[in-house]
């Protein structure tokens, strides 16, 4: 589980990267 | 025929592959022969991050993609972030590269400390890819196909997920029949690999925890 929540932390905060710029 | 539309899709989808790479820097360190265990398990592991988001760059650029759910293109990335980054890699491995890079690399797998019992299927899939010889819009559409499978754990709207994945396969079927004309089991042994890139995928977790325990 702690390696699931390190990959969708790494997703979430490259797909919002888009967002902010 | 492919049609105009379908060019300009391809196109957007193969400049977005090309352009999204894992760094320079970090693939330098890739190549260097003087390494201890510990300095290779360390780059081993900022690649994989460096994949995920080269994956996640990547795939915001697919024309449709950012038109889905929320929750559904993380459900995709997670879902098929461990396929993708094996497809990836094993079309790198593949690529002609400069003499002994590709010894270097394959060296630094099998001393990762990465048990033979994965590294065998590993290669083996790698070798499965190189006997394909894809050219590059093949290999961005394969990737995105694997990216836009719609029964990922947590994906909502599957129909929606169907649809954008249908138009990727149609574009790469007709590739497939306009490239390889002497050869029309070329796009079925294509989605082959998408079957062995699943089995890959059920041992990486496993991979992983032998790997940390070592």
């Amino acid at each position: 589980p702690a390696s699931n929540l390190g990959l969708e932390d790494i997703i979430r905060k490259a797909l919002m990267g888009n967002l902010e710029e | 025929e492919i049609t105009k539309d379908q060019q300009a899709l391809v196109k957007i989808i193969v400049e977005a592959y090309n352009r999204h790479q894992i760094p320079q820097d970090v693939t330098k360190k890739l190549l260097q022969d003087q390494y201890s265990a510990e300095e290779n398990f360390l780059l081993l592991t900022e690649m994989a991050t460096n994949q995920v988001q080269v994956l996640v760059e990547f795939t915001k650029n697919i024309p449709g993609f950012l038109s889905l759910d929320r929750e559904d293109q993380i459900a995709l990335l997670k879902g098929s972030a461990v396929e993708a980054m094996f497809l990836r890699s094993a079309q790198v491995f593949n690529r002609k590269m400069p003499s002994g890079h590709t010894e270097v690399l394959e060296d630094r797998i099998r001393k990762s400390g990465i048990s033979e019992e994965f590294i065998t299927p590993m290669f083996n899939f790698y070798k499965s890819i190189g006997e394909l010889h894809m050219v590059r819009e093949e290999q961005a559409l394969l990737t995105t196909i694997t990216i836009l499978t719609p029964d990922r754990p947590y994906v909502k709207d599957q129909q929606a997920v169907e649809r954008l994945q249908e138009t990727m396969l149609d574009v790469l079927r007709k590739m497939c029949v306009l490239q390889h004309p002497q050869d029309p089991q070329y796009f079925a042994r294509l989605l082959g690999r998408l079957t062995e890139l699943r089995t890959l995928s059920h041992y990486h977790a496993e991979m992983l925890t032998s790997w940390r325990m070592n």
